[in-house]
């Protein structure tokens, strides 16, 4: 299915923009 | 991650204090973190959950919970 491909993929790069938020508050790599 | 740190990550977003982010915001973010301008876009599309080209501190916070529900926080 296309559009749960697409849900999945959404999920991923916002784990990462939030992760990256939380990176650079704590300062962590 | 508490409510004050969703606070502060959406005025890291929020440059210039208006209350709400725009898409252009999202866009400045690319040199602040490791994400290109496509999955800046993808972000912003997927938590402008009402597709206006505004995201509120709600919209903000319903998507950082999304986000922790999937237990995606390392």
């Amino acid at each position: 299915d296309p559009n749960m491909k697409a849900g999945a993929a959404n999920e991923g790069v916002l784990a990462n923009f939030f992760n990256s938020l939380l990176s650079k508050k704590t300062g962590a790599p | 991650v508490g409510q004050s740190s969703i606070l502060e990550f959406f005025q890291i977003c929020d440059i210039e204090n208006k209350g709400f982010i725009t898409r252009r915001n999202m866009q400045r973010l690319n040199g602040e973190l490791p994400l290109s301008a496509e999955e800046l876009e993808n972000v912003f599309d997927t938590l402008d959950s009402d597709g206006n080209g505004y995201l509120t501190l709600d919209e903000f916070s319903s998507g950082f919970s999304m986000f922790s529900v999937c237990s995606y926080v390392q």
